[in-house]
């Protein structure tokens, strides 16, 4: 772990007047070596190690006494403070208000709006899940049978029917049935698919969602920049969800998507079955990510 | 780099950071940006085109000392497992492989062994439609193992070339699934020595450096034969598949560029080297 590298460094300076620039420098390259590890995005990387550097340098760390464990406290601090608050209280102040998960290929879309119907409900919300992922084989069948094993209703359409009047229907029974949240469930896309995107937009433009989740698979790497971005850029999405924490991905995405582009994590994915969604700590993530 | 300009100390920063970049690893940054220099230095580099082409052929050689890009079907009945943690791609790369090995002339057969999550059988089994290929089920919560001996009798006595079976994703760090795992490989194996011929490792190109612990845990409970690599045709690299290929020795036989069918290539080297520079 991060902490026990910098320990073996700092212990081979002990009983030294002070450590040097050239000993933080030894220091640094640990954490970036540790971030790097974590899937942190590299430019996130850069940013954040000047920024350690900065108050390692300005607190006088380098005349302190156990300068490595100070080195660590400093670090998660600073990513306790990057990956910000929690956001798991959902914007839901319209009747019905439409929750969107959008998302790449594979990233839990489809697991996540089951979850959420949970919670929601749990919360004595009255859910109904929208079937809007007309692409993928079985995809419909797939949100039905987790809204059957749930007891959540869901809204289909004939197989021909484009996603867009998916969606559009799916509000209108919404509205009729008194149903206080519209879980939208998409097809997963490349954020580089234009007609994909498009076809996001144009959905967005006719459900106006108040909360649009960006699903992102806790083992993603470098690439998480770039796609949140591109999601970002195009549609308004208020928060992410990270999927597959129950397994042993560092989710350094997280820290990148933070970082770049300001968005909160609302949830963590922690199961494959329903029950498997949490609100999100930033100090056990913090954490996980130092390893 | 790639240029006609002197190669500098700059020139190999950027090659490292393109490397960290397009997700190969720290670890294996280091080691091929060292191996790349020394080419260099042996072989009179002087430009950033003889950067460039001194690490292209170090990653080019690497990926083929361990078979990258071969994949021969092997004697009736083959079977291939396609194993890999949640939503990778392994049931659709089943369908596209299958596809493939019908164009080719082969019999087979699908086996839906993912009896766990909601409609995976019934995925598997429209795309057996489309193909013509029969899908050996179970009810759902059937044991896994139980549909993969099915499949292995039924291509036995069907005379059929060749059994692709489908399993549940699962994470590497949930043990009792990773034993199912190996169970339903030893069902496999009991029945038909010498099988499962190949055991593919589905890797999402999207997966950071928990790529490595997945091809450790996998090649350990299954027995890994190769890898696909799927879902280039978004803009991620795929680097950790590289680092897999040179640290575990495992080969990515072939490359999944979209979600139809026709998108399966066979894993291309030189068009990956391409690629971790485009
Ligand atoms: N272990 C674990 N598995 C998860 C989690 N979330 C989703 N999964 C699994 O990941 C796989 C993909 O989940 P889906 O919900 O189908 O993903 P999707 O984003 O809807 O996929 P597409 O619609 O094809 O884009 C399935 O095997 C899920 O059971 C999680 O938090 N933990
Ligand atoms: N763009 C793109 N999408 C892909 C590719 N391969 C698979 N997909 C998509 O990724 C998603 C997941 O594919 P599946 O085949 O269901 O993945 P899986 O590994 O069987 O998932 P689980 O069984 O839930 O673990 C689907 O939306 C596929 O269409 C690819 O090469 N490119
Ligand atoms: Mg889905
Ligand atoms: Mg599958």
């Amino acid at each position: 772990s991060l902490s026990t590298r910098l320990q073996g460094i700092t212990s081979r300076l002990r009983g030294s007047a002070r450590i040097t620039e050239a000993d933080l420098d030894v220091a640094l390259r640990e954490i970036r070596l540790a971030l790097l590890e974590a899937d942190v995005n590299f430019r996130v990387v850069k940013d954040f190690v000047a920024r350690i550097r900065e108050r390692a340098v300005g607190t006088d760390l380098l005349t302190g006494l156990n300068p490595g464990q100070q080195i660590v406290k400093i670090v998660h601090e600073e990513l306790v403070e990057v990956l910000g608050g929690s956001r798991h209280h959902l914007e839901l102040d319209a009747k019905p208000a439409v929750l969107m998960m959008v998302g790449l290929q594979g990233s839990g879309k489809t697991t996540t709006a089951a979850k959420l119907a949970v919670r929601l409900r749990k919360e004595g919300k009255r859910p109904l899940l929208v079937a809007a992922d007309v692409y993928r084989p079985a995809a419909v069948d797939q949100l039905v049978q987790l809204g059957d094993q749930i007891g959540v209703e869901v809204h289909t359409r004939p197989v021909g029917t484009p996603a867009l009047e998916v969606a559009r229907s799916g509000l209108e029974v919404a509205r009729q049935r008194g149903v206080d949240v519209m879980i939208l469930d998409t097809a997963g896309r490349l954020h580089v698919d234009d007609a994909m995107m498009d076809e996001l937009v144009r959905i967005v433009g006719s459900v106006t969602p108040k909360e649009t989740l960006l699903v992102v698979d806790a083992m993603t790497g470098q690439e998480s920049v770039k796609v949140a971005e591109a999601f970002h850029a195009r549609l308004p999405v208020t928060g992410l969800v990270l999927t597959k924490m129950d397994g042993d991905a560092r989710g350094g995405a997280a820290l990148s998507i933070r970082a770049a582009t300001g968005l909160p994590v609302s949830f963590l994915g922690t199961g494959e079955r329903t029950d498997g969604l949490e609100p999100f700590h930033p100090d056990r993530l913090a954490q996980r990510i130092l390893g | 780099l790639g240029t006609g300009e002197p190669a500098t100390e700059a020139t190999w920063d950027d090659v490292e950071e393109a490397l960290i970049a397009a997700d190969v690893g720290a670890t294996t940054t280091l080691e091929l940006v060292d191996a790349a220099r020394e080419r260099f230095r042996a072989s009179g580099g002087r430009s950033g085109e003889d950067a460039r082409r001194a690490l292209a052929t170090e990653i080019r050689d690497r990926l083929a000392a361990v078979g990258s890009g071969a994949f021969e079907l092997g004697g009736a009945p083959s079977v291939i497992l396609f194993v890999g943690v949640n939503g990778t791609g392994k049931t659709t790369s089943i369908a596209k492989l299958a596809a493939r090995l019908k164009g080719e002339g082969h019999s087979l057969a699908l086996a839906a062994a993912d009896t766990f999550r909601a409609a995976a059988v019934e995925q598997l089994r429209i795309w057996g439609e489309q193909l013509g290929a029969p899908v050996i089920a179970q009810r759902p919560g059937a044991d896994p193992g139980a549909v993969a001996f099915d499949a292995v009798v039924a291509a036995e006595s069907r005379g059929l070339d060749a059994v692709l079976v489908d399993t549940a994703g699962r994470l590497q760090n949930k043990q009792q699934l990773m034993d199912e795992l190996a169970k339903i490989r030893r069902v496999i194996e009991r029945r038909l020595p010498g099988q499962p011929r190949h055991v593919l490792l589905v890797l999402d190109a999207t997966t950071g450096q928990n790529g490595l612990l997945q091809a450790e845990a996998f090649s350990r409970e299954a027995g890994v034969t190769g890898i696909v690599l799927t879902k280039l045709d978004g803009t991620a690299k795929g680097g950790v598949a590289l680092a897999v290929a040179d640290r575990l020795g495992v080969p990515i036989v072939f490359a999944g560029v979209g979600e139809e069918i026709e998108a399966l290539a066979p894993f291309d080297p030189e068009a990956f080297v391409e690629w971790l520079f485009a």
